[in-house]
């Protein structure tokens, strides 16, 4: 049975969508079977798995609204990379048109169900807000993982998070755990970075994965090849990290 | 009559909050009449303006749905601060709301409305979506400063934008203009930020500020001291970047 993990902050640029593609791709090397499904209207999660938003002809936007199955929409990748549920800016009117549904909470999380057994993970790239597509997904999650830029107005913003992860748990989702807490863009020279990770470390303890994200031009160059770094450039410090990162939750899976 | 200029780009962490702030800070510097506005559920530029987004007795939310006058709900700064309508969480549930009324998109414009002869600039920041909180910034302005970080995704996400000011000004604000594109977090020696800014340059001509905001440790610390960096370290890149840029706006309004 799949774990399904919503990559969530509603701070913006913090790591999500470049967490989501980089994790995927470094789990199907792990040799497990990954989907990725795009919240964000934007479509960066799309865009970096090499798909075209402007040119779906259906997306999780008909997935959301019952139009379509979910196993029609999915793009299959290739041995070497993770399937994709793609996102675009249809998302942005479907979030409209979810609100006066009756389980509008449960869309994704329904539309999830027959496709558990085909995937060993699940992942859901979230957009910055805490919108009723979040909520999709944290009602749809297992767990959350949570990328976390070493910043002011990013350590400031999790209190809010973490108020509406209770919210979820308390009325729509009992099972909803925080997966873990990740370090991302982390620059060690940086007074800055060391104490906002201490303050991580001393609140959250071994939630905190134990990688940490540095600071890599290769994962801001990958996206414009349409490749997770893991495929453009392994070698780089970027793409090492998502293996690592892959590894641990492995590790932590297997033990639990 | 003030100037009314929304700081917005729907990609998130592009720095739209470290702009507004510093720029009102900046054009306060320059003996400007500065009102901020925090339209953001973060309520980043409220922290980062040195207010308690907790603390707040009513906020810009309650504005919106007209129930108290916005005067009644700025914070007046001293001589060397601009003045804040300030923001928090309040504002989500202010947007569902927002929904069911008659004149949802204009609500901030009819706010400010009383304002305009106190100010010289109203800055609005916007939160990180193209939703009903960030097109009713875009309804209030005369003008649109859009903060890009030069990185593929944001760049990928101006198409979308530009379409949302399009929109905008065909149906509800016929005045409204792109004041400026701004770089920021800008890193000369990477590749990616050349070639994105180059693009930029293609694109927008002299609509691209010449003033382009370093990437700056300080800019990133100063929120945890609750100051603009123009005020916590005057002597920085990232400050006389923010000093350099209002001077350029300046310039270009006392010409036009
Ligand atoms: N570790 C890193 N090193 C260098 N650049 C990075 C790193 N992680 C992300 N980036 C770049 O920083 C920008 C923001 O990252 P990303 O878009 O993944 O964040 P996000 O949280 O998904 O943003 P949004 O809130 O808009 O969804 C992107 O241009 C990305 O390429
Ligand atoms: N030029 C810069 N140099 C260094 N750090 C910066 C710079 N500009 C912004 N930052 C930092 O980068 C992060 C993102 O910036 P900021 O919060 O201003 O972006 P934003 O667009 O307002 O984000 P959001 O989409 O969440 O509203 C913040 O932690 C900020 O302190
Ligand atoms: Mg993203
Ligand atoms: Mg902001």
């Amino acid at each position: 049975m799949a774990r399904v993990l919503a990559i969530a902050n509603q701070k913006g640029g913090v790591g999500k969508t470049t967490t989501s593609v980089n994790l995927a791709a470094a789990l199907k090397l792990a040799r497990c079977r990954v989907l990725l499904v795009d919240l964000d209207p934007q479509g960066n999660a799309t865009m970096g798995s090499g798909a075209d938003k402007h040119a779906l002809s259906a997306s999780v936007c008909e997935v959301l609204l019952g139009e379509q199955p979910a196993e029609r929409v999915i793009q299959p990748a290739g041995e070497a990379w993770h399937d994709l549920l793609p996102g675009n800016a249809d998302l942005t009117a479907a979030e409209v048109r979810l609100m006066s549904l009756p389980d509008r909470e449960s869309r994704l999380r329904e539309a999830l169900v027959p496709l558990k057994s085909r995937y060993d993970y699940i992942l859901i790239d979230c957009p910055p807000s805490l919108s009723m597509l979040t909520v999709n997904a944290l009602v749809a999650a297992d767990g959350v993982l949570i990328p976390m830029q070493c910043e002011y107005y990013a350590l400031e913003g999790l209190t809010a998070l973490l108020g509406t992860l209770e919210r979820v748990r308390a009325r729509l989702n009992r099972g909803l755990q925080i997966e873990g807490l990740l370090r991302t863009m982390y620059d060690p020279r940086s007074n800055l970075s060391r104490d906002v990770s201490a303050q991580l470390q001393a609140h959250f303890g071994d939630r905190l994965y134990r990688t940490v994200i540095p600071r890599n031009i290769r994962l801001a160059e990958a996206p414009s090849h349409g490749q997770p770094a893991v495929h453009y450039d392994r070698q780089s410090r970027g793409a090492i990290a998502h293996v690592a990162l892959a590894g641990e939750m492995l590790r932590r899976h297997r033990r639990a």
